[in-house]
């Protein structure tokens, strides 16, 4: 199915969610 | 480093095989686990041991009632144009035949709408065969779901299923099907593949098809249980992450693969987090649903349990289609929910399993709670051979791979331990 463009998801979430989870990796 | 060190531990350490062996132990064991049966009780009080001898202390059951459909002799011989043996599954919970059996003659539908279009004369006192072809699961299930409703409403006196898949070695596919109210309670199966096709080439050749069904079973209620293992979370306990599969499994083969896999994937994920002393923020609660067979029972007696704390889920997952390699997560909520978990995808692209799939109703116990506005998520594996297995003989350890289990199990347990960690909740619609 359709999958979520990556700037709506980077407005969505903000730098700050987005370091948080890569984070992880 | 949390990925990498769950990721090594399971595919490469101390847990590799691990997956497999317990499953495989499992299913040797107990075989085939149907609802209502006393071998699911067993199965679970096992499972319940075997969390308590990894040290995890929170586990609780919860009594469900649910169907107890025995299968008993079933047999199809087809009298006309020749004599031959038809392979049938009985579809739970058909009712059984006069002693005698049912013969008469067979008239063939490719879907319901050629059924309605039929009038009750040339359908009454006849079994009424539907062959659809496999499209996709969902498209095509009704077919067996809803056959001998449709069927019986127009006058037959039974009715049989094409199997529900897409390739046969000759094997019948069994499953659940429903009665609707106010119609005459007709048996009902599912044969093959092949003979399915012989008697459509039979009757499209303007050809007598007569067959003689003889099927008996038995129905009453009994006691299980929902098993709950919780590794609490160490800033937000009441907070959940779930991860499920089911445990009980249809009477024919061993269930190792529907839902064995699912349920030892479950079962590792708050296993390999107590081993590696990694505790998230949330609670992760492995849920073994109870009676996912005859109608999610165990997951509709859960939803009504705990409505009234169904905001504390945070997510929920579930694996029942499939534990091949993994390729990421079909995932069910709001817009943020699914940017946030294709970000932590993104982690897991060294193991092929980054891909986010959109998908409305996700899973199968789940899609009780999803629909209720819950996040959710199925795991997306490369099932494509799902179906050759599905409700068979066939499914048996024979079919899982003990190194795609480690993958199954690894990003399992990493995906669900970052989504009980992250500082934000998965937010809803």
């Amino acid at each position: 199915r359709v999958l979520s463009k990556e700037s709506v998801c980077q407005s969505l979430l903000g730098e700050e969610l987005i370091h948080e989870i890569a984070s992880y990796g | 480093e949390v990925r990498d060190e769950i990721l090594n531990y399971v595919i490469n350490g101390e847990f590799k095989g691990k997956t497999f062996d317990e499953l495989a132990k499992f299913v040797d064991t107990f075989g085939a686990r149907p609802s209502g049966s006393e071998v699911l009780e067993k199965s679970i009080d096992y499972m319940i041991q075997l969390a308590r001898d990894e040290d995890l202390k929170d586990i609780t059951t919860e009594e469900v009632e649910v169907p107890h459909w025995v299968r008993g002799e079933e047999n199809i011989t087809m009298l006309e144009p020749r004599v031959k043996n038809i392979a049938l599954l009985g579809l739970g919970p058909s009712v059984s035949t006069p002693p005698e059996g049912i013969t008469a003659e067979v008239i063939v539908f490719n879907d319901f709408d050629e059924l309605e279009n039929a009038t009750n004369d040339e359908v009454t006192g006849k079994i009424v065969l539907f062959d659809p072809e496999f499209t996709t699961y969902g498209e095509t299930v009704v077919y067996r779901s809803q056959s001998a409703t449709k069927a019986a409403a127009k006058g037959a006196v039974a009715s049989l299923v094409r199997s529900i898949t897409q390739f046969s070695i000759n094997s019948p596919h069994t499953g659940s099907q429903v009665y609707g109210d106010d119609v005459n309670k007709i048996p009902t199966a599912a044969i093959t593949l092949e003979d399915a096709d012989l008697i459509r080439r039979l009757v499209d050749r303007d050809v007598k098809v007569k067959l003689n069904i003889r099927m008996q079973s038995t129905l009453d209620t009994k006691t299980s249980r929902n098993t709950l293992v919780d590794l609490k979370g160490t800033v937000l306990p009441e907070k959940l992450v779930i991860v499920s599969g089911h445990i009980d499994s249809w009477d024919v083969g061993q269930g190792a693969m529907d839902d064995g896999g699912g349920l030892f994937v479950s079962w590792a994920a708050p296993v390999i987090l107590k081993r590696l002393n990694l505790r998230p923020k949330r609670t992760i609660r492995s849920i073994f649903w109870t009676a996912e067979e005859p109608g999610l029972v165990g997951a509709y007696a859960y939803e009504k349990k705990h409505r009234n704390e169904s905001d504390n889920i945070n997510f929920i997952m579930e694996s029942d289609e499939g534990t091949f390699a993994p390729l990421g997560l079909a995932v069910s909520g709001s817009q943020k929910a699914r940017c946030i978990i294709g970000e932590i995808l993104k982690l897991f692209e060294s193991i092929g399993a980054s891909e986010l799939v959109e998908d409305d109703s996700p899973g199968s116990d789940i899609a009780v709670i999803i629909k209720t506005g819950v996040p959710g998520a199925g795991l997306h594996n490369a099932n494509e051979k799902y179906f050759w297995f599905h409700h068979t003989e066939g499914d048996t350890m024979n079919v899982e791979d003990p190194d795609e289990l480690d993958l199954c199990a690894a990003f399992w347990t990493a995906v669900a331990y970052i989504i009980a960690d992250i500082s934000d909740d998965i937010p809803r619609e």
